[in-house]
């Protein structure tokens, strides 16, 4: 019962009775639309004979049109709440879920995606997308990329800086860059920006608009070299993969330090070292 | 010294571009996971005995890891009444770590800090679909959450975990319903 929602007005969000892939996302008290889902990119299928006609593979993405999305919007998010986390559990499909949780005192929206297994039996590959939007965002087209973890690069869609591209005929895949640790949008007075915990496929197509390739099932093989499609399964089915992205925005003069700090301590985190007690004692006594 | 090595080589081999994107073939994509889990178990072993040197007050054997935390499994916290957390921070500067460990069922827990400070902890059920990870073996259901703070540059904290003992829980319950 009541609103499904993370957080604070300081940074928080709150999700869209009837359209769960919307929120209003909270940051300093300002209200500001957000749009999270989760989509997939059908592979191009092809023999390779012509450039044309190349299939998706290992070496390269080629989708076939525009991302489907695969959430199933009649199913209800779930809110879980404690002194501690606050978390909305929302399942999209069989195989498609995501934990969205807000940590007391933290400055990131942490949002854990579970994909897999990739289902095969229409053998259409599958290049599954999370996509972040906030309409009317004005990055012009611009945005940074991060180079394992030490500058970050500048990026224009369909513009490369050191040749005149004539005519892109990859759109999306030739707007892709490796988002090693973060990718970012600015519109000069905010930054908004997503940081992941591993390298993955990323691009902004779109102002306000930023997407991360979270996995992905194909069933050709792209006659690079591999010689094999890129369809890894365990116990008999598609690989299921599990990772986080960290949702930060906020004025441009503070958000570098939040970023850099949040990465670290992400990507460096502590070691967890257990030992067992095989007869139960107090404080005290262990002490 | 050699029991380092192993990882070093391996991380070496892993700089190969086909061990982050996925275009080497499957077998030597098993190969690569072998040779990463071999060696970060000789690692383990090295930071045990590191620990063992640097955290004098605290049993210095037994120590033991969760390498499938990623899938919220872990033998120790599921199965055991009580045993002690001990967090490494490698950043040269303190942290705050909030931290998740699956348990089998929302049942009362203890941590106890450092200091002997009872802390705050949150149960939160696993999604259904984390259940339903092919392979996963373990009895979880739920996740002991909490914070740790202020965890020291380049040193460590211990957490003593107790499950309630299940005679007493049977006691409160049944008080409760009462």
């Amino acid at each position: 019962q009541g609103p499904v929602d993370v957080g604070d007005r300081r940074l928080g969000l709150i999700i869209d009775d009837s359209d769960p892939k919307r929120f209003v996302l909270y940051v300093d008290n300002e209200e500001i639309p957000l749009i999270q889902e989760f989509l997939y990119y059908k592979s191009m299928v092809g023999d390779n004979s012509k450039d044309y006609k190349r299939a998706s593979g290992a070496y390269i993405f080629r989708p076939d049109g525009a991302p489907i999305p695969l959430c199933d919007s009649k199913k209800k998010p779930r809110r879980v709440s404690g002194p501690v986390v606050q978390e909305i559990h929302k399942e999209c499909n069989e195989w498609a879920s995501q934990v969205i949780r807000k940590y007391n005192g933290e400055d990131n929206i942490e949002f854990e995606w579970l994909i897999g297994p990739i289902p095969d039996n229409d053998k259409i590959g599958k290049e599954v997308i999370s996509r972040f939007h906030i309409p009317f965002y004005k990055n012009n087209q611009t945005f940074y990329t991060d180079s394992n973890g030490r500058e970050m690069l500048k990026r224009i869609v369909n513009y490369r800086p050191s040749f005149n591209l004539k005519e892109n005929v990859e759109n999306v895949s030739g707007n892709y860059y490796p988002i090693t640790s973060r990718i970012s949008l600015t519109d000069q007075h905010t930054r908004f920006s997503i940081l992941n915990d591993r390298s993955q496929g990323g691009s902004s197509l779109q102002d306000g608009e930023i997407e991360l390739m979270v996995h992905r099932r194909i069933f050709y093989d792209d006659a690079f070299g591999v010689g094999e499609a890129l369809n890894e399964t365990a116990f008999g089915v598609g690989l299921v993969a599990r990772g986080h992205h960290y949702l930060t925005l906020g004025s441009v003069d503070k958000q570098i330090a939040v970023e850099r700090l949040l990465a670290q301590r992400k990507l460096i985190r502590p070691q967890y070292f257990f030992t067992k007690k095989q007869n139960v004692v107090s404080y005290e006594e262990l002490k | 010294e050699p029991k380092i090595t192993v990882l070093r080589e391996t991380m070496g081999v892993m700089q190969h571009h086909d061990a982050i994107s996925g275009t080497e073939k499957q077998h030597v994509a098993n190969d690569y996971a072998r040779l990463l889990s071999e060696a970060i178990e000789e690692c383990d072993d090295v930071s045990y005995t590191i620990l063992s040197y640097l955290a004098t007050g605290i049993e210095t054997s037994g120590y033991t890891t969760c390498h499938l935390l990623n899938i919220s499994q872990c033998e120790v916290s599921e199965n055991n009444e009580q045993f002690v957390l001990t967090l490494y921070n490698p950043l040269s500067r303190p942290i705050t770590e909030f931290v998740r460990l699956p348990i089998a069922a929302e049942t009362a827990y203890y941590v106890v800090d450092p200091w002997g400070q009872n802390l705050t902890v949150q149960f939160v059920p696993l999604p259904d679909a984390v259940l339903r990870i092919p392979g996963r073996e373990s009895s979880a259901t739920t996740e002991l959450v909490f914070q740790a703070e202020d965890l020291p540059p380049l040193g460590y904290k211990s957490y003593l975990i107790t499950k309630q003992p299940s005679s007493l829980r049977t006691k409160r319950s049944a008080e409760s319903e009462t």
